[in-house]
Order: C-alpha cells, then sequence, then structure tokens
C-alpha cells in the first residue's frame, strides 16, 4: 500500500538548513498495525507528511496505493487523501467554530454521504471514543485529551484504507488509551485498514505488529514481531 | 504556597453546563513535587487554571503565597503571576513569530532584567533541555517534543516560585522525559521550587513526592510517598 524508496527532506530557510530526513526506504502491506518510534526530532513526523504528499520530499520515489505522488498535482493529492487516508495530526488541528458532530463528519460531506447516515455513523463513532452526549461541543470546551478522541473520531468515521495517527494518545490516561487503541487493532483484524503509528508511547509499540525505529532521519531497526 | 477550599468550577454556555471543578480542598506546601492525575475531562487542567488565576472559580477560596486571588483584579492577577509562576500549558502556547530565544526570553524583558544576563540564562537553559544551537529557529520549524522543551525552557528560565506544568512530557520519548524530569527534581531540591504537574505519564507519578488523584472534579485520593 505504501512503497518508498530514497526519500529526503531538507527544510531550507533563515540561512539554516536541515535534513530531517535522510533517505528511507519502506514498503508498508494492506493491512499493517505498525508503528514508527525515535527520538524527538528523528523525523517521524516529517516523513509521514510525505507520505501523505501533505509536504513534498527533496527527493525520492513515493507510491500510495500504486498511485506516484510526484506525479500529482495539488487537486488530485486532495482528492486522493479525502477517499483513502485518515488523519490524526500531534497537534489535533480541530476548527474551534464548527461543533464536535460538525468537525467529525466534514470529510463524509466532502465524500457526499447523505445527512441521515452521516449523522448515524458520527453517533457510532462518538460511542467508540466515549463521547457519546457531545456532538453539539466546540473544541475550545473540551479537555485536551477529548480533542484527542475527537480528532481519532474523524479519521475513522470516514473508512479509509490508511490511517496515519501522530501521537494519538498523547494526552490520554492508560484506560482510554488501552481503549482506543483496541477498537482500532480489532478494525485493523476486522477491516484490514492499514494503521501506521508515530509515536513514543510504549503502549502502542506493544500492541503494533511491527515497529520501525528512525534515528536521525533514517531507519536504524525494523522489527516484525 | 496554595491553599484552596472548597473550589467549583462550572462552564455555562450553549444550554449546557459543565461542572469540571466540584469542590476541592488542597493544601500544596514550598518545595513540593507533587502530581495531579486522572481521567481525561476529570478538571486538571481547571483546576490548575484557578489555582493561577488564569480562570476565576465559580465559587471556593484560593490563596496563592498567602494572597486572596479573588480580590486581585486583572493586572494584579497578571503581574503576580509573572513574578511567581512558571506555566508549561498542554499546548505549548509558543509565539510563533518569535524566535526560541525570544519565547524563552520574553518573562525576563517584563523583568526588565537586562540584556546580557538574558542571553547567558537562555543559553544556560538550552542546554539543560537539550536544545543548544536552536536560538534562531521558530516555532514551526520544530518538531512537536522540540516545541514542548522549549515551553518547559521558558517556564523555568524566570526562576519562578512555583511551576504549573499540564502534560509537560506528552509529546516526548522516554529519555529526553527521564532528563527533564531529573533537571526538574533536582531544581526542585536545590531551590526549593515547587512543582505541580498534571499528568497521565507514569514516570511523573513514579518520581513525584506526591500523588493527587482527581475523578469527576473532585480529589479522589491523595497519597505522599
Ligand atoms: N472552556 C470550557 N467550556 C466548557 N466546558 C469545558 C471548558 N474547558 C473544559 N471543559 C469541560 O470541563 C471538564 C474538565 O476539563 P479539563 O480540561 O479540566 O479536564 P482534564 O482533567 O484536564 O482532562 P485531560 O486529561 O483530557 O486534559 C471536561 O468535561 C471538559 O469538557
Ligand atoms: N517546517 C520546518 N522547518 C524547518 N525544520 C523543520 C520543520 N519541521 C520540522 N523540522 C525539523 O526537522 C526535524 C525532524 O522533525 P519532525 O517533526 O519530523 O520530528 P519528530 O520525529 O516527529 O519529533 P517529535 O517526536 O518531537 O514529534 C527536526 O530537527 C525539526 O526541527
Ligand atoms: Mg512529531
Ligand atoms: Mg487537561
Amino acid at each position: 500500500i505504501i512503497k518508498v524508496k530514497n526519500v529526503r527532506k531538507t527544510y531550507r530557510g533563515n540561512g539554516i538548513e536541515v535534513k530531517a530526513v535522510r533517505g528511507i526506504d519502506l514498503t508498508i502491506k494492506s493491512g499493517e498495525f505498525t508503528a514508527i518510534v525515535g527520538p524527538s526530532g528523528s523525523g517521524k513526523t516529517t516523513f509521514l507528511n510525505t507520505i501523505s504528499g501533505l509536504d513534498s520530499p527533496t527527493d525520492g520515489d513515493i507510491m500510495l496505493n500504486g498511485k506516484d505522488l510526484r506525479k500529482m498535482n495539488g487537486k488530485e493529492l486532495s482528492d486522493m487523501r479525502r477517499d483513502n487516508i485518515g488523519f490524526i495530526f500531534q497537534s489535533y488541528n480541530l476548527i474551534p467554530v464548527l461543533t464536535v458532530e460538525e468537525n467529525i463528519e466534514y470529510i463524509m460531506m466532502l465524500q457526499g454521504i447523505k445527512a441521515s447516515e452521516r449523522k448515524e455513523r458520527v453517533s457510532q463513532i462518538l460511542k467508540e471514543v466515549e463521547l457519546t452526549g457531545f456532538e453539539n461541543r466546540f473544541p475550545p470546551q473540551l479537555s485536551g485529551g477529548q480533542q484527542q478522541r475527537v480528532a481519532v473520531a474523524r479519521a475513522m468515521v470516514s473508512n479509509p484504507t490508511l490511517i496515519l495517527a501522530d501521537e494519538p494518545t498523547a494526552n490520554l490516561d492508560s484506560k482510554t488509551s488501552n481503549g482506543l487503541l483496541d477498537m482500532m487493532k480489532r478494525l485493523n483484524k476486522e477491516t484490514n485498514m492499514t494503521f501506521l503509528f508515530s509515536t513514543h508511547d510504549p503502549l502502542i509499540m506493544e500492541k503494533a505488529d511491527r515497529v520501525i525505529t528512525l534515528k536521525d532521519g533514517k531507519i536504524e531497526s525494523d522489527e516484525v514481531k
């Protein structure tokens, strides 16, 4: 599902040059439940952003579901993301002026799914993340962990084939993390939805089937359990 | 140093009423290294915000360093915070258009500390959080964990008597978390700086001398080790 070859990303600006990703070769197959780990600053978020096309690599090839991302224009990348990928960003990126329900259903509206089905799926996913009854609250009214759970719900509700999750449990207590990860693992086994986590959470490393360790923008180890 | 009695906070708006804090009595002494823990939504951030005067309680008394917060106006609260409290917010709240150095030295400028001393202290604190050389970068150029470490540096550099830290390690790997917490604990023992953490991190719970557990806006247990 994901195939990258010699991907590199260098940030340039203000007279400095940061080699965030320095040559990564990687293949992720459909249905994997994989964690990318590594020290702060080792390139995890940058790498995830190149896989989704949110950021363009300085060099290298990226194939997602058989499509070469470097040949796609902005609109094609955007459509591809909308229909294939669910995102959980490291900062939750919820829209503060939309309600919880509107934040979650947004992607389904873009996909043309009708209102009654959207309402049903929002209600179902809120149950999964234990926020039943929160439909009409706004992000500024939520605790850190509650916002994070809304972000998780939003990523999953459109049934994408790939979930890219950057620190999905950073602000959650272990009971909530456990519940959330077990739900994701269950979906992974039932629907073959691919999960790629970027994380420091030992709980995710423990539950993942494969753990890839980054160090200074390169792969240091790649362990299948 | 902190004495609260029957503190309550109810959020009202949009036809809903959320009783975030439902009656907390608590005394924190100078020099404590204490963690407030509890499930997501249990009131930890709300409680911290009432202690610092960033939010006003719906009811109850709050004494900070002998001063009654409810008798202070906006300017007095602001001056009190500037001179006494260092904040680490759950979302890092760095100013994106200021450099790392400017973000950290901001409070010292308000306190009238001269430029050469500010430069020296910024350099020293950046060493402590392992970000030497990052003076002229901007927050959007930093990884999640790097932004968090700048927020920690900013909270500590003005030598406050009290540090309120909301999830200071949420985006950090365990090696960085360990280093950071050991530094804080060392400062705590050397200078009697009081630390009050709100967290889900088992590492902080382990290193704290006292662990207060919240549940549904009230104290469920209070354990001194
Ligand atoms: N500005 C607000 N308006 C309305 N309700 C709020 C607001 N801020 C927080 N709340 C509610 O108050 C309750 C406590 O929130 P708080 O942020 O204190 O929790 P917390 O213990 O810090 O949780 P977490 O571990 O997830 O950060 C939650 O139910 C939350 O939805
Ligand atoms: N927009 C940017 N401009 C310049 N440099 C950047 C930018 N974004 C990230 N970097 C740098 O690239 C490197 C890798 O950052 P990245 O965010 O990928 O790390 P990470 O592994 O996700 O870290 P963390 O665990 O702290 O989130 C860091 O040194 C960071 O400072
Ligand atoms: Mg990151
Ligand atoms: Mg909180």
